[in-house]
């Protein structure tokens, strides 16, 4: 699994 | 999207909007670091490289759009504007902010997830964010009469890095391999940098007294 991204945040 | 996400970034919004308008309608920024906010600007506009180039929502694209707005437009009215400008403390305001960036710089080049000229921007920001407060703190502890829309401009800052943790934990637990350990670490710093600010304004908030930080 790709690792989740944390860029989606402010 | 989470609650705590959605209340931290209200909470950073409402900072935000308390600043602009001590700034916009009352004319001054007294007690306001014009060294945080140039901090807060380069903040942003390092994070946000990729506000034309990834598409995320509707959501986020608005709300880089206000905190890039409202952070150029906040340093200008500082620097620029008449009435403004004479508010400033600028005897007191002595933190020599410039010489947290190229420490910040150099951690992100050295420690990032990436090494891509985005993402090393990205980590900067974050190191940058997490020290950014340091001058307007050492403004607090010198500012002898702390104005209220001050102390809250502050406290929302602070309420919206705790709930961002919050929002942290939350993700942890209901997104599977959700491990960030560089804006966990970076953000935990800018929290508790916070502390003694919180303690003093609860303090002051229970006991019904003005807000004064010992020096």
């Amino acid at each position: 699994d790709e690792k989740q991204s944390n860029h989606d945040e402010l | 999207m989470n609650i705590f996400r959605l209340a931290g970034d209200m909470t950073h919004l409402a900072s935000v909007l308390v600043l602009l308008l001590k700034i916009h309608t009352i004319k001054s920024c007294a007690g306001i670091s014009l060294k945080t906010q140039e901090l807060f600007a380069i903040v942003f506009a390092s994070r946000y490289l990729d506000i034309f180039t990834d598409f995320i929502s509707l959501y986020n694209t608005l709300m880089k759009l206000i905190f890039l707005g409202s952070s150029f437009s906040i340093v200008w009215y500082i620097r620029r504007h008449k009435l403004v400008r004479r508010s400033y403390d600028k005897d007191q305001d002595t933190f020599r902010h410039y010489f947290l960036l190229l420490p910040c710089f150099i951690l992100a080049l050295l420690i990032n997830e990436k090494f891509t000229f985005k993402e090393v921007m990205w980590t900067f920001s974050l190191y940058l964010e997490a020290v950014a407060i340091l001058p307007q703190l050492v403004l607090l502890q010198r500012t002898k009469n702390i104005d209220n829309l001050t102390g809250q401009y502050v406290f929302l800052l602070g309420a919206y890095r705790g709930l961002y943790i919050l929002n942290w934990i939350y993700r942890y637990f209901t997104e599977p391999h959700y491990v960030h350990w560089i804006p966990w670490i970076s953000g935990l710093v800018q929290t508790l940098l916070y502390a003694d600010f919180f303690y003093y304004y609860f303090e002051s908030w229970k006991n019904n007294k003005k807000l004064q930080l010992p020096a």
